[in-house]
């Protein structure tokens, strides 16, 4: 193995990352998934670890991009450069670029991820047959919307689960129109266009308005690529026309004619004698889980190898059940061990105070006025710190709640308060049994309702609520009629007008508290509503007017406008240790 | 008799015409990944230096040495890769 000269290696292990654009080729699910597994290959076998963020500048940035994408090192079209990324470092070292003009799969030719219809977001299954007819591709046969669709098994006709295909007509990505569908004809510089165009743009992106007229509006969104858009050529992306006509000929298909290096291709129009548009059509392409493991053990410290199986062996070869070559192991952990996480440093001097007066007696508050007074300046005397009592020695939180406006922070049986309304110090560890008698150690979720001060709490399938220190409970979740597709409650929010929202897994139940019984038509899916945010935070409460999801030692916050303004770390934003 | 017509081939608009010589593909690719540098190229004598940046990526890239431009050093020349080079910084 090699590392660049130097041995230039990131500071820290909690590394972060960030997704600044998506390729058409491939679902923005699809690519998520496979950067972090692409990560995951390496966090496998050093402490590093690796979190995606959605703002901010992140310590690998990545982008996709085509020729010249503005750091000086053009791509070359299709094939040849795949990718490439910068070593260690601030600005964009560290960051990580791939060849938009590449057309990327998972390896294995085309990945068409079906939204909506009724196979969760299965991938088409080609060929497929409909009506006693075989497609290899996406159709709009059967319907009249023209929204191309695909069966996810091999016959729908048999099994009748369907999904549609990327298309403009059913979403767009990025921009600024949250996903919204192209409207067509729209019109741009007072031309009208009735698909989507590159006009307006340098690098190559087919983009369409969502609204009638973008001059006016200026409302946007990138267009997904179709199952059978060309890749290069000069109308990346455009759809291939069946029949056309080159050199006086029909072809109903993709064809080499015309080539010598057999690649396959076709017109983008009906007639590629006059208009002269074409494009490859969709091969294999290049597995972007592959070529992003590579790419990330550059923005690690990693150089090239020259042990032909090693994945940091720099020509492309795609390998079916992937495994790092221990020559790719011995090189990161070199730079980073294998595991053995950064040593802990002592904790600075923390002052706490005594324990509160009860938190739960309806209408109580957790502050009283002699408490008030008591906010003199605290003498800081450094005081040995039992970690167990520590809670910025917590690496995570059993459940995590507002309560009267303190924050309160339960794990393993103990819990600690942090006022939410001004900045002042950790208050504990406090004993949950002495507060709420008959309450488990370890809870996973608790929330108080607004109305009548009542705290819920949850454990497992049981739930217990107390008014004050006298307990209802525990009585199971199927009570509130919360199925058995929910193991534990990781997390509430509470709504207002008596409604508060459970989470469990990726979906979530809307319970009216006061009839104490979920609303109709849930659960639903999480990332429906609440996306960007992970789907298996352990804590999900609302602080300060948003919702939080907390997972590992990050929280992603979120508005009530459900846009994610916000990632930072548990322990000094929320706990505000030092 | 299959084919009774002559295969036409066309230059495709907005394609890269790769008209590179075998020798120029050589030059531009072991320069790009840091088998030799264009001050080499240009005063070393042209035919020394090609030879011993072709050792060098036949051994990088656990090809066989031989100097040479054979057909397997030009099939890793027209390989998919990535972008970064294989020497230097």
């Amino acid at each position: 193995f090699l590392t660049f000269e130097g041995d230039l290696k990131w500071d820290h292990m909690d590394l972060t990352y960030r997704v600044m654009n998506y390729s058409p080729d491939l679902d923005r699910a699809v690519i998520d998934d496979a950067f972090k597994r692409a990560f995951k290959v390496w966090s496998d076998v050093t402490p590093l670890t690796f979190t995606q963020i959605y703002s901010g500048e992140a310590d690998i940035m990545i982008m996709f991009g085509s020729r010249e994408h503005g750091d000086g090192y053009p791509f070359d079209g299709k094939d040849g450069l795949l990718a490439h990324a910068f070593p260690p470092g601030q600005g964009i070292q560290g960051d990580a670029h791939f060849d938009d003009d590449e057309f990327w799969t998972l390896g294995n030719g085309l990945v068409v991820k079906t939204r909506h219809g009724n196979a969760n977001g299965a991938d088409c299954h080609f060929p497929f047959i409909f009506e006693g007819h075989s497609y290899s591709q996406c159709t709009t046969e059967g319907r009249t919307d023209g929204l191309p669709w695909c069966a996810t098994t091999a016959s729908y006709d048999r099994d009748k689960k369907y999904g549609f295909c990327p298309s403009e007509l059913l979403y767009t990505n990025g921009g600024n129109s949250n996903g919204s569908p192209c409207v067509f004809p729209f019109i741009f510089d007072g031309i009208s266009y009735d698909a989507c165009t590159t006009d307006g743009r340098s690098d190559g992106y087919r983009w369409c308005a969502t609204t009638t007229n973008f001059d006016q509006d200026k409302k946007y969104g990138f267009c997904p690529n179709r199952d059978t858009a060309v890749i290069g050529g000069n109308s990346q992306g455009d759809p291939c026309v069946f029949p056309f006509t080159f050199l006086g000929q029909t072809y109903s298909a993709c064809t080499s004619q015309g080539r010598q290096d057999g690649k396959l291709w076709c017109a983008t129009t009906s007639n590629y004698d006059t208009d002269k548009k074409w494009g490859f059509c969709p091969d294999r392409g290049y597995s972007i889980f592959l070529v992003a493991a590579h790419e990330f053990g550059h923005s690690l410290g990693l150089d090239h190898s020259s042990v032909r199986e090693a994945l940091m062996y720099p020509m492309y070869s795609y390998v079916q059940d992937f495994q790092l070559d221990p020559d790719d192991i011995q090189g990161i952990q070199y730079l980073y061990g294998r595991g053995s996480g950064p040593e802990p440093t002592a904790p600075a001097p923390v002052t706490t105070k005594e324990p509160q007066p009860l938190p739960t007696e309806a209408g109580s508050t957790s502050t009283t006025e002699e408490d008030e007074d008591e906010t003199s300046e605290p003498t800081i005397v450094p005081i040995p710190v039992d970690p167990s009592q520590d809670a910025c020695a917590e690496k995570n939180f059993d459940a995590i709640t507002e309560i009267n406006g303190d924050l309160y922070f339960f794990k393993d049986g103990k819990y600690w308060t942090r006022s939410s309304f001004w900045t002042s110090d950790i208050q504990g560890a406090f004993t949950v049994a002495d507060t709420w008698p008959g309450l488990p150690a370890v809870i996973d979720a608790a929330f108080q309702d607004v109305l009548t001060k009542r705290v819920f709490f949850f454990a497992g399938r049981l739930f217990w609520v107390f008014s004050g220190k006298s307990m209802l409970g525990p009585r199971r979740i199927e009570k509130l009629g919360i199925g058995k597709e929910a193991g534990r409650i990781s997390g509430a929010l509470q709504r207002g007008r008596g409604k508060v929202l459970l989470f469990s897994g990726e979906s979530y139940w809307r319970l009216d508290v006061k009839i104490q019984r979920v609303d109709k038509g849930y659960p639903r899916a999480t990332d429906d509503v609440f996306t960007g945010v992970p789907l298996d935070a352990r804590n999900v409460f609302l602080y300060q007017d948003n919702y939080h999801f907390c997972r590992g030692s990050f929280y992603w916050r979120m508005t009530p406008r459900y846009q994610v303004d916000r990632v930072g770390y548990v322990k000094y934003d929320i706990l505000q240790c030092p | 008799p299959l084919q009774s017509k002559p295969q036409a081939v066309v230059t495709f608009p907005g394609e890269l015409l790769s008209t590179l010589s075998d020798r120029e593909l050589a030059e531009s690719y072991l320069q790009r990944f840091g088998y030799t540098t264009e001050m080499e190229v240009r005063t070393g004598s042209r035919h020394v230096s090609l030879a011993e940046a072709l050792r060098k990526m036949q051994k990088q890239l656990g090809l066989e040495v031989t100097g040479k431009l054979d057909a397997s050093t030009l099939e890793a020349m027209r390989a998919p890769r990535c972008g970064v080079p294989d020497v230097g910084t």
